[in-house]
C-alpha cells in the first residue's frame, strides 16, 4: 500500500493549484524514494517536473511502485476542501482505482476523508539531462513574478539575456517595447531576497510569456526562484519546497525559423 | 519565430 502525511497540507493545496490549468492529467509515481510527477502541457511546449522527497514527508510508506493517474481539476477541488492549517494523508491500495486523501484539523476535532478516482494514463518519460547551464540565476520568486506579469501586457514573448551587466527580460508589442534588468545584489541581509547570478557565458533566448507567466503560480510555494538558461535549450524555472523537493519547468525556446 | 516541442530537446515526440 501506499501513505504519505504531511504537516503542512496548504503545500499540497498551492502544489496543485500551481500545476491545475498548465497540465490537465498525470500520473503519481509513487515509490519508496518518494513522489514524482513529469508531464507536458497539452500543446508539449513546457514540461513540469516535480520530486518529492520520501523523508520530506511525516510519514511515507510505499510497498509496490505505483503511477497513479490524476485529473489536476478533480484533485484541485477535493483539495479545496482541505483547510489551510489541516494535515493532509494520502492513502492507496495496491493497485487501487482511487486514492483516498484525509484532511485532519490542527486541534483533531475535525477528520474528513475523500476519494478521488484515478485514470489511466499512458505516458511517456523524457530523458532530462543532467547539465552544466550558461547561466543560474536566483531571485526572489516574486520578483519573477512581477517581471512576467508586466512583460505580458506589453508583449508575446520574451528574450532573457544574460550578461556580465545582469538578467534583462525584454518584448515588444503593439503598445511599445519594454525592458528590466535585474543586477546582481547581495546587499540584502536575507538570502531570498537576493539576485544572485552565476554566469558562465553569455546566452539570450526568445520564450513564450503565457507560459512563463503559468510557472509564477507556483510562487506561493517558494521564496526564491532560480532559472537556468543555455543556448538553444529550455529554461529551467524551479522553485524548491522547503525541505519536501522542488518543482520545475522546462520551457521550449523560440527559434528563428 | 520558430516554437518548438520540449520533446525536441528530452526525447520523445
Amino acid at each position: 500500500m501506499f501513505e504519505a502525511r504531511i504537516t503542512q497540507g496548504a503545500v499540497l493545496k498551492k502544489l496543485v493549484e500551481a500545476l491545475k490549468e498548465l497540465v490537465t492529467e498525470g500520473n503519481f509515481d509513487v515509490s519508496s524514494t518518494g513522489l514524482q510527477l513529469q508531464a507536458m502541457d497539452s500543446s508539449h511546449v513546457c514540461l513540469v517536473s516535480l520530486a518529492l522527497r520520501e523523508d520530506g514527508f511525516e510519514h511515507f510508506r510505499c510497498d509496490r511502485n505505483m503511477a497513479m493517474g490524476i485529473h489536476f481539476q478533480n484533485l484541485s477541488k477535493i483539495l479545496k476542501c482541505a483547510g489551510n492549517e489541516d494535515t493532509i494523508t494520502l492513502k492507496a491500495e495496491d493497485n487501487a482505482d482511487q486514492l483516498t486523501l484525509m484532511f485532519e484539523s490542527s486541534n483533531q476535532d475535525r477528520i474528513s476523508d475523500f476519494d478521488l478516482k484515478l485514470m489511466s494514463i499512458e505516458s511517456e518519460h523524457l530523458g532530462i539531462p543532467d547539465q552544466e547551464y550558461s547561466a543560474e540565476i536566483k531571485m526572489p520568486s516574486s520578483e519573477y513574478q512581477r517581471i512576467v506579469r508586466d512583460l505580458t501586457s506589453i508583449g508575446d514573448t520574451v528574450l532573457i539575456s544574460a550578461t556580465k551587466e545582469g538578467i534583462k527580460f525584454s518584448t515588444s508589442g503593439d503598445v511599445g517595447t519594454a525592458n528590466v534588468t535585474l543586477r546582481h545584489n547581495t546587499t540584502p541581509e536575507k538570502p531570498e531576497e537576493q539576485t544572485i547570478i552565476d554566469l558562465k557565458e553569455p546566452v539570450a533566448l526568445t520564450f513564450a510569456l503565457r507560459y512563463l507567466n503559468n510557472f509564477a503560480k507556483a510562487t506561493p510555494l517558494a521564496p526564491v526562484v532560480k532559472l537556468s538558461l543555455t543556448k538553444d535549450l529550455p529554461i529551467v524555472v524551479e522553485y524548491q519546497i522547503g525541505e519536501l523537493g522542488a518543482v520545475k519547468f522546462y520551457l521550449a525556446p523560440k527559434i528563428d525559423d | 519565430m520558430k516554437q518548438k516541442s520540449i520533446g525536441a530537446f528530452f526525447g520523445g515526440a
